[in-house]
């Protein structure tokens, strides 16, 4: 089972994106 | 009532979302023994069906198809699992977002390390755990009060998200990470022990003890 | 009618799909132009609302609540956007899963480094190129016999995949990158002149130039 999951593309680094999102439009928000 | 053919690799927590819909809708919905991952899929006849060659997807019997888990479990499903009002319908979408947005990428990113799946990497790693804790608070807030995620009876927002943290619940969170989050593990293992979940899903125990991936 | 207050911060793509959905549903949505990203959403009277505290984030006039962009553009919209058969809302949540699975996380990896948001990694950037052409391709192949994603006319789905297309169109689908791209680029042209999505997003100026990212 665990090898099918090689295939399955998830987004695995989404947090350190959501991290530099929030933080780049805070930043043009101020 | 919607019947059709089914295409997954086993043990498919995103095939679970349709398999346990469809044995709530009394779909007819056939898990097609003959799909070998990884062949099957990439045959001209299944990518002229399903473009990404991706799983699950599901042809119903008069010749729709489908990809997607979250999309096949709402084509099998009924009225009382796609919500009844707006804004109920909303506040499912927003939970199959929030079960793929937030829980998905922080569960495969603790558990595929561990199961051997990704290269380990601490950073990413240890921010999948921060990640899974955000989202289990968000969740034990919101059924503090409530049995299920959205009105009076389980949707497809309920299924969506606890097929989403099997991984979770059967590798790592054990008892010590999931003590704080008394509510969703009341939730959780309502879910997982309905006589539907557990026709598709079996018998599910959950971590005694954390798998700890090998640098 | 649904009527309410978006809370966002300007250029915001996710909360785009709620404002567009609005127009085309004559849903009465305000942006609250007193919200400030990084401080509003941080008060304690935002996240008892709104418990992630991630916008866009949306309250009804009569009080109900809803985060995501897809579900609020669910919730104001009208029957023709979310799809008129059981078949055509389950493509529509297809369409809305592909959206955010398969066409967002190549595009942040593409487009972000160029915008210094996050750290140029060129693994992971020239794999973001390769997932960005097979969801292109799809899209591609699938709108060669279609004018819109789901049905006849413009649904959620169109909404959806066009905000989540607009970075790339303007930062980094040059014109020789999107050539081959025949069906998307005039899907896509249509999408983003229609009156109700250019009084959203704007004048979409298609990149001429792909901007390079300073490693």
């Amino acid at each position: 089972m665990a090898q099918n999951m090689v295939f399955e593309n998830v987004w695995l680094d989404k947090g350190k994106y959501d991290d530099a999102e929030r933080i780049y439009y805070e930043g043009k928000a101020k | 009532m919607v019947s059709g053919t089914l295409y997954t690799y086993p043990e498919n927590c995103r095939a679970y979302k349709a398999l346990i819909a469809a044995k709530y809708a009394s779909a007819n919905v056939k898990v097609d023994t003959s799909f070998v991952f990884g062949e099957t899929n990439k045959t001209e006849a299944f990518l002229r069906k399903f473009p990404s060659g991706k799983v699950p997807a599901f042809e119903s019997s008069d010749g729709k198809c489908l990809q997607n888990g979250d999309a096949i479990a709402y084509y099998v499903a009924n009225e009382q699992l796609r919500g009844k009002t707006d804004l109920e319908k909303a506040q499912i979408l927003q939970w199959i977002c929030f079960a793929e947005s937030e829980i998905l990428p922080a569960s495969c990113a603790w558990v595929f390390p561990i199961l051997g799946i990704v290269q380990y990497d601490k950073k990413t790693f240890d921010r999948s755990k921060e990640d899974v804790k955000a989202a289990l608070g968000i969740l034990n807030t919101h059924l503090l009060t409530r049995t299920y995620l959205v009105g009076e009876r389980i949707s497809l927002a309920d299924i969506t998200v606890a097929c989403n943290l099997l991984h979770l619940y059967t590798h790592v969170l054990d008892p010590n990470f999931r003590k704080p989050y008394v509510n969703v593990n009341r939730w959780f293992t309502t879910m997982v022990n309905q006589p539907n979940f557990k026709a598709v899903a079996g018998e599910v125990h959950l971590c005694a003890k954390v798998a700890e991936v090998d640098p």
